[in-house]
């Protein structure tokens, strides 16, 4: 009947009783605090043609068709299942019948872990759909976010603004998207947020403390790009790809957070290799 | 052989198979060669560790590799009451506090450590499965968690073993030495062109 609360010892999250959307990240030794909203939702294609104003979104192009992203609508609280115990605590969450999400917090780890399953996509509909996971929260951005830029350096990015020239922005969404190929995040003076992902992905910020990565995509219209084919991948079964994911959420200060998120990064990037083998031996003797 | 993984990422250079702007029949082509560079390094990696784990004339089981695991299917785990993890690590550095997640059929198990010590452990259950899948279909009620500290390129293996049917006399060999430092399956990998 409350808000749902797990934590170890470097992180609470705190969920909303009434949707079971994450609601609070706290970071415990620091005393950090951030109301952060996360959920899921989706831009709805672009269905025109390349021959004018119209452009199609496609294999090649994001293009929705309007600013706002439409909400993957939920009845009640998302929350199906909460996991306590020693090692790993975990929230089960159902959007729908394609969106669901397992937030963990394992102990001992400065970051949460939100893995992500969408998919299929429905298509009876015929609208194309780009799914994006969103965080809103309350820090004061100026329009300023970060992205690392093709395994280079980080670089900020500011919303409807190039560094090296006037733009004249005509895609109010699109035109503020940016390569993820490992990490983005935003700041304020005391707290920042970073999300690491597991894959690239297209992200951006189009709102002050808000924070979006997409994550799945399914159009039903060729962009006119040369590809020739629709973004519609239909999987063996016809009905569409399920995709799986993990972000990695962390809530630092600042001036600790490049670090921190460099250290994690590299234990993601270069993670253990991990095999197995039948034993019927003792410890001794497979020493 | 060996080149099949290089080759592999050879081919997806190519501005399309970045992007992901490739035809489907394409990308079914891109994803199948790099499957099978992958399942090349495997062979490579596996012999790499039989060789450093070899002692004397006894040649380690060969390496299998679980590449379905972020959807709960590993056939060796979920088929064997006991079985041993290699952890190799490829950082420069050691690694703690990285937590397994393993799909298993037992309601309980116990993990040795290198040293034999015993390692925490919490088991999940796992999720009734709601996706068609095609190919191998795990059947894990449950995933097994446990914590892995592994040294700087180098490796550890862990012992898991099913609560319920593990061998009283080796409960009785090891349980009162849960403290006894073995220290002999973990050693560091020296830099070699082959891993």
């Amino acid at each position: 009947r409350g808000d749902t609360e797990i934590h170890n010892e470097h992180l609470s999250l705190v969920f909303d009783s009434a949707t079971g959307y994450l609601k609070t990240v706290t970071n415990l030794k620091k005393k950090l605090t951030l109301n952060v909203n996360q959920a899921f939702y989706w831009y709805n294609s672009s269905t025109g043609n390349n021959k004018d104003s119209t452009q199609r979104s496609g294999a090649y192009i994001f293009r929705p068709n309007g600013t706002e992203p439409l909400t993957i609508k939920t009845k009640g609280s998302v929350i199906t299942k909460v996991v306590a115990g020693k090692l790993v605590q975990e929230v089960h969450q159902v959007f729908n019948d394609w969106v669901t999400q397992v937030i963990r917090l394992y102990a001992g780890q400065r970051q949460a872990e939100l893995e992500w399953t969408v998919g299929p996509i429905p298509f009876k509909d015929g609208l194309g759909k780009e799914i994006i996971t969103r965080f809103d929260s309350d820090l004061k951005t100026d329009k300023k976010f970060y992205t690392d830029a093709n395994g280079r350096e980080i670089l900020q990015r500011e919303l409807n603004h190039r560094q090296t020239w006037k733009l004249n922005q005509t895609e109010p969404v699109a035109g503020n998207y940016y390569p993820v190929n490992s990490r983005i995040f935003i700041k304020d003076a005391s707290k920042q947020l970073t999300v690491l992902t597991d894959r690239s992905q297209g992200g951006s910020s189009l709102k002050d403390g808000s924070l979006e990565l997409m994550v799945h995509r399914r159009m039903f219209y060729d962009d006119n790009f040369g590809v020739g084919e629709a973004l519609n991948e239909t999987g063996v079964f016809g009905d569409g790809l399920v995709a799986r994911g993990k972000h990695y959420l962390m809530l630092e200060s600042p001036a600790d957070s490049g670090q921190l998120h460099r250290t994690l990064g590299e234990q993601l990037y270069m993670a253990p290799a991990v095999s197995f083998t039948p034993n019927t031996l003792s410890t001794q003797d497979w020493s | 052989s060996s080149q099949r993984f290089r080759e592999a990422m050879a081919v997806a250079q190519h501005h399309d198979a970045v992007s992901g702007t490739e035809k489907q029949h394409v990308a079914n082509d891109y994803a199948m060669r790099l499957h099978a560079g992958a399942v090349e390094c495997q062979a490579v990696v596996g012999r790499a560790l039989t060789s450093k784990m070899k002692k004397g004339s006894v040649d380690p089981p060969a390496a299998q590799f679980c590449t379905y695991l972020n959807i709960s299917i590993c056939p060796t785990t979920e088929d064997n009451d006991n079985f041993a993890v290699t952890v190799y690590n490829p950082l420069a550095r050691q690694l703690t506090g990285h937590y397994l997640r393993l799909p298993v059929n037992g309601q309980a198990y116990t993990v040795s450590s290198p040293k034999g010590t015993s390692v925490e452990t919490q088991m999940l259950k796992v999720s009734p499965r709601t996706v068609k899948v095609r190919g191998p279909r795990g059947n894990a009620t449950s995933e097994l968690v446990f914590p892995v500290t592994v040294p700087a390129l180098g490796f550890n293996t862990y012992l898991v073993s099913q609560a319920s049917k593990r061998n009283t006399r080796m409960e009785s060999l090891f349980m009162p030495q849960a403290e006894t430092k073995l220290n002999v399956v973990s050693m560091m990998i020296p830099q070699s062109p082959m891993m």
